[in-house]
């Protein structure tokens, strides 16, 4: 038997949301510590990890580890019939076809029972191995939203290229070129909102190129937390990622773009 | 010219 019980069931819809445009389906792996979720989008080009730890639930149980195999948009059907505060459950048998979600209100006013069918989902689970970036940038969310958008609008290409004092994120198209650049927030800085704030942590300069079609895709988990995370290195995927409180995080790995 | 890599060759399949 596997339950789980989320306060904030809006979360849960929000991570959903973030997933389903890349990844139509997948296996959620429910064990005794939490719920992990791999998978990459058609062209193999992108890799989505959520990793949701079992103490961000008020409510968490697994007797047996259980994969639940769910059509992501499928399930984003059932969370719309969810209240913006709505609690949510997770119920599902070892050997279900189906899993159960139960959204309530505050007031337990209102309670509401969907049950999903579940999907039998062979897909390759790739290891990520543990890798020391030679950059990691924490900026603002909204702010990395924003410059994905907008360069987006003039080149399909950004190059990312990170020093001590700023990242700066460069474009190019047939209408022209630029670049948008975010210095590193003073450290002596003690005023305002350390989510507002970019840090770099850098052993080496670096710069690499990505898509900005995926970039866009990665921002709609903005809403799941203020900051986020970009973590590069040479030859090798860029990490997006945006972690949420205790409840866990979600990250997508970029693969760049290289010289023929 | 750059050509868009694939993430299956900086990872491991398990």
């Amino acid at each position: 038997m596997f339950e789980c019980a989320l306060i904030q069931g809006e979360l849960f819809r929000k991570l959903i949301a973030s997933v389903q445009d890349l990844v139509q389906d997948g296996n959620f792996m429910c064990d005794a510590n939490g719920i992990s979720l791999q998978g990459m989008d058609s062209s193999h080009v992108a890799l989505v990890a959520l990793a949701l730890k079992k103490e961000g639930f008020v409510e968490y149980r697994c007797d047996r580890d259980v994969t639940l195999g769910i059509n992501f948009a499928n399930l984003a059907k059932m969370l719309k019939c969810m209240g913006a505060k709505d609690r949510l459950s997770i119920r599902a048998q070892d050997e279900g076809d189906s899993a159960s979600f139960v959204f309530e209100s505050e007031d337990s006013s209102r309670v509401s029972n969907f049950e999903l069918k579940l999907m039998q989902i062979d897909q390759e689970q790739l290891g990520v191995p543990e890798t020391q970036y030679k950059a990691v940038i924490r900026m603002p969310s909204s702010e990395f939203q924003r410059i994905c958008k907008d360069l987006s609008a003039i080149g399909d290409t950004v190059s990312i290229s990170v020093t001590k004092e700023a990242v700066k994120f460069s474009v190019g198209g047939d209408i022209g070129s630029g670049d948008m650049s975010l210095r590193q927030s003073e450290s002596g800085d003690v005023d305002g909102d350390d989510s507002e704030k970019v840090m770099i942590e850098l052993e080496e300069p670096v710069q690499q190129n990505f898509a900005l079609r995926y970039l866009n895709n990665f921002t709609k988990a903005t809403a799941l937390s203020k900051t986020v995370t970009l973590s590069l290195g040479t030859d090798m995927p860029l990490v997006t990622e945006y972690k949420m409180d205790n409840l866990g995080s979600i990250r997508y790995y970029l693969a760049p773009k290289i010289d023929e | 010219s750059q050509v868009q890599g694939k993430i299956q060759k900086y990872f491991i399949k398990q």
